[in-house]
């Protein structure tokens, strides 16, 4: 799975993933890549997420959309919504994997619970940081 | 000037922590730096955040070393069947696809719906039909392979196992990590 997520000079936020899903699936079986809310979300309010991993799971927590209501009903930071739905809530389902979130200010969160993550992120004037978190 | 980000997945790898050579490494990272430079350079242009992602996306899709367009994984069937959203945050549009297969580029398709569709979620036939209207490219089914992923889909082909991007090695627990 592959996503991106991005901040514009405007203030638009937007997110995208892209996936082949889970080798060896069977009977059209599709996971949360697709499914706005849990997969992917975006709203200018709050933040843009996009997410990777085992997708029943993020399907179950509606995650994307979760760590955008986290912010916009509780008042959360983006990493304070991100840990708690990716290391707190998700680990509770059992389920892996991770995400990568923007908010207004440009802040970035890259929360996951488990291994080989691909990621990186640019703010503007800032170095490119790219990295392999196995 | 206000300020502008992005950050990119190239989601969960193929490789376990102890399989990963000094050249895959340097592979994985040129394809993210690449992915990342091309939606940056739209953001430090002035370009729209949609724009942004969808480029990055488009970039990793074309790289075979991710689960995503060319090099995604092989279904029960020995097919790649892709799935891919795309979502504005101005204004809440969304479009999204579900089970395509010899789609180049999904998260083209996904934008596709948000730009010529009043829907939200295309799936199979119809949505590769949606595609063909709007000149969506193809690809063969070449296309799409690549031989780490089908000694993967060998592995676990005559069984109902299926296996995550990442996967962690049951034997020693190799892969399993919070961050």
């Amino acid at each position: 799975t592959v996503g991106a997520v991005a901040l514009d000079v405007k203030g638009n936020l937007a997110a995208a993933t892209s996936t082949g899903g889970m080798t060896n699936k069977n009977f059209n079986r599709i996971g949360d890549t697709p499914v706005i809310g849990a997969g992917t979300y975006a709203n200018n309010a709050t933040c843009a997420v996009s997410c990777t991993g085992h997708g029943e799971y993020f399907i179950r927590a509606v995650v994307a959309y979760d760590v955008s209501c986290l912010m916009e009903y509780k008042g959360y930071s983006l990493q304070q919504a991100c840990e708690h739905v990716v290391s707190d809530k998700l680990v509770k389902f059992g389920g892996e994997g991770g995400l990568i979130a923007i908010d207004t200010t440009g802040a970035v969160a890259l929360p996951f619970n488990s291994a080989g993550m691909y990621r990186g992120y640019r703010k503007n004037n800032e170095e490119a940081v790219v990295a392999i978190y196995k | 000037m206000n300020k502008f980000s992005i950050a990119i997945h190239g989601g969960a790898g193929t490789i376990t922590p102890s399989s990963m050579t000094p050249d895959k490494e340097k592979a994985y990272k040129k394809a993210l730096t690449d992915a990342l430079s091309a939606g940056y350079t739209i953001l430090a242009g002035g370009g729209d955040a949609l724009d942004a992602v969808q480029q990055a996306v488009q970039l990793l899709e074309d790289c075979p070393l991710f689960n995503a367009g060319k090099g995604s994984v092989f279904t029960k069937e020995g097919k790649h069947e892709m799935d891919a959203s795309i979502m504005c945050g101005k204004t809440l549009e969304a479009g999204a696809v579900a089970g395509v297969y010899n789609i180049k580029n999904p998260v083209k398709l996904a934008r596709a719906i948000i730009t010529h569709s009043d829907h939200v979620f295309l799936s199979g036939h119809g949505a590769e039909e949606f595609a063909r209207k709007h000149r969506i490219a193809f690809e063969p089914e070449e296309y799409f392979f690549d031989a780490l992923r089908y000694d993967q889909w060998r592995e676990v082909r005559d069984s109902d196992r299926f296996m995550l991007d990442h996967t962690v090695e049951p034997e020693t627990g190799e892969g399993k990590k919070f961050g």
